[in-house]
């Protein structure tokens, strides 16, 4: 398959053809076995090569274009049920947009790979004008000296008409490579420091999180055997190496940790291959976009990635469905425009891990639920630490475009900690109140993102998913009350880069305080829009009542999420308090 | 974190673009200080 490929076909003649096949796969593998002297990397190539046909890793890379006519461009890559599309190209006709990405080819798996380039359009739908199919097994596979092939980009309307070409290249990665990378992955999760290297403790964290309870009773064994020079400290290569033993032994993955897909003990590389895949996702480690049900919906661009937010929020489907999550699209009231919220990919991949799937939140009753308590204290403590100011800068540089420091109160050496600075006050006047005289006029509490609704009804209808939720849940029975069903509901969700004090939005009496202790789900909508996960009636939070003359009782509920547990009120029980007013603030801590 | 807010059933009609935004799972981008709503109760007395 494929059209009109500017390369020879591989001769035919099945023995022949067989032996042509391994020998330029071979050439076409980026095989580093000798620098590298174990055996389960080499078994696992013998497999491939053994079985006549291809399981692994392709990285397909879409390089560049050429069409009849000027436009902004883009592309889309459909294998199987998943499609992924690039960025949108400058005005030319000679588009270029390098962009990457892993596929997974397995050996009876869908290995056609369909690409469509569309012209955008800002007002209309982007219109589809050229598209080719390729068999990837072949261009893997295909003898030459170039390091691209170039198609042939047919008319939809006329498969005899050629509209442009395009470049693209496709490889494969070596299985060893592939091990070391997703034991490099998986050991950035439960890696806190940021050295590299595992100690016990984040060692048996993270066999925890495996969810294997036989891999859990002998943590200490198994360290003792990944740690193979002793020193006290497990490397990427020596976890690799303990993944690769235990994988022929005992696996110590029953279920991929991220999608919950069961994992096929007999089918060792398409395991690793699957968890490589999906740990990658969402990581920023690949340019292009996924989380695409066809080219259609994929070319709708910005509007399709608000639906798909919007409409695919209970991730019925497995994660993989929202895998563009770690951009959320939120609506800027002052700019009246749609913005990009980031997230770092690696605490959406930890996300979607834990939330996303019956098995992830399965995981929370072995032990996770503990685990996401003693990171946010382990976490609070650090934050604490005068050395945690030196990630400042660099926080801020992050955030660069959203963090003004010319609305914070103090300069940057002011902060002596993360803390402190996570805390930042701002200058007096920096957030004008509205109608400052009338107190029947409410106002948001805080810097952050917010869904508002009439009800607990319509809350459920349009973005809370967890089954458990209510009002009564919610705000606990001391301070319940039939005033408040069928209330209205308004949540201010706060991000990591937002000023992170929050405020009195009506005038009134502070009644009272009431703690309601629980766990540390993060408040993401992740985890929020998750049936699996009850975030608001399960985490650790505060109630507070406001008695008002305009308003009646308003109840407040601060609620800790991980990482950020720490919750400080600045007002006490009985105090008057002025809509506007400082109430309190949110810390690194459990 | 997250603040939430409840108020009693028809306390307060809060403003209609951040309902709508909502009711299209789309949150909005807001600062403190930025209004939220009016009580109903002054609403009611102003159109008696």
């Amino acid at each position: 398959m494929g059209h009109g490929s500017s390369k020879e076909d591989s001769p035919s003649g099945s023995k022949e053809e067989g032996s042509s096949r391994i020998s330029h796969l071979k050439q076409r593998l980026h095989l580093h076995r000798h620098h590298h002297g174990r055996s389960s990397g080499s078994s696992s190539y013998q497999k491939i090569l053994a079985a006549g046909g291809f399981a692994g890793i392709a990285l397909l890379t879409l390089i560049h274009a050429e069409m009849k006519f000027k436009d902004k461009w883009l592309a889309c890559v459909s294998l199987g049920e998943q499609t992924f599309r690039t960025e949108i190209s400058d005005h030319t006709d000679r588009p270029v947009w390098k962009s990457e990405k892993k596929l997974l080819l397995e050996k009876n798996g869908p290995h056609v790979a369909r690409i469509s380039v569309f012209e955008t359009n800002r007002l209309s739908r982007n219109n589809l004008i050229g598209y080719c199919e390729i068999d990837l097994l072949e261009v893997i596979i295909r003898d030459g000296d170039s390091d691209f092939d170039v198609f042939d980009l047919l008319d939809p309307s006329s498969s005899d008409i050629v509209v442009g070409k395009i470049f693209l290249s496709c490889s494969v990665e070596d299985p060893i490579e592939t091990e070391k990378r997703f034991a490099r992955r998986i050991l950035s999760i439960m890696d806190y420091n940021d050295d590299a290297k595992l100690s016990f403790s984040e060692f048996s964290d993270l066999i925890n999180a495996f969810g294997n309870q036989l891999a859990a009773d002998k943590k200490e064994e198994l360290f003792k055997v990944a740690d193979k020079n002793g020193d006290g400290i497990v490397c990427a290569d020596e976890l690799a190496a303990l993944l690769a033993i235990q994988q022929e032994k005992e696996p110590l993955m029953n279920r991929c940790p991220v999608c919950g897909e069961i994992l096929k003990v007999s089918d060792k590389l398409n395991t690793m291959v699957h968890l490589t895949l999906c740990f990658d996702e969402g990581t920023g480690n690949q340019v292009m976009t996924g989380g695409f049900l066809t080219d259609k919906q994929a070319a709708y661009g910005w509007m399709f990635k608000l639906s798909e937010w919007a409409h695919f929020s209970s991730y019925d489907i497995g994660i993989n469905s929202g895998s563009s999550s770690s951009h959320i699209l939120v609506f800027d009231r002052k700019t009246k425009r749609l913005v990009e919220e980031l997230i770092d990919g690696k605490i959406v991949l930890s996300m979607r891990a834990i939330y996303q799937s019956k098995i992830g939140l399965g995981l929370m009753d072995k032990g996770a639920k503990e685990l996401l308590q003693n990171i946010s204290e382990k976490h609070g403590r650090r934050m604490n630490l005068a050395e945690s100011a030196q990630d400042i800068p660099k926080f801020v540089e992050f955030f660069k475009d959203q963090i003004r420091l010319s609305e914070v109160k103090y300069p940057l050496e002011h902060f002596k900690t993360f803390n402190e600075f996570f805390i930042r006050e701002l200058k007096p006047g920096a957030r004008p109140i509205a109608c400052m005289e009338r107190d029947d006029v409410a106002i948001c509490s805080a810097d952050c993102r917010l869904m508002a609704f009439k009800s607990a009804d319509d809350s459920l209808r349009f973005w809370v998913k967890g089954r458990k939720f209510s009002i009564q849940g919610l705000l606990g029975q001391d301070v319940y009350s039939n005033a408040f069903i069928d209330g209205a509901l308004v949540i201010f969700r706060l991000a990591p880069q937002d000023y992170h004090r929050f405020h009195v939005p009506v005038s009134g009496t502070v009644e009272k305080f009431v703690n309601i202790p629980g766990c540390l789900y993060t408040v993401n909508p992740i985890a929020v829009n998750s049936k699996y996960c009850n975030v608001f009636t399960e985490n650790k939070r505060v109630v507070s009542i406001i008695s008002t003359a305009d308003f009646g009782k308003v109840a407040l509920v601060a609620i800790g999420a991980t990482m950020v547990g720490s919750i400080t009120f600045s007002k006490k029980e009985g105090e008057y308090v002025k809509k506007g007013d400082e109430f309190g603030y949110f810390s690194f801590g459990g | 974190s997250t603040v939430i807010c409840v108020f009693e059933k028809d306390a307060i009609e809060i403003d209609e673009d951040l309902l709508s935004n909502s009711a299209r799972s789309l949150e909005t981008l807001v600062q403190v200080g930025m209004k939220l709503g009016v009580s109903t109760r002054k609403l009611s007395e102003i159109k008696l």
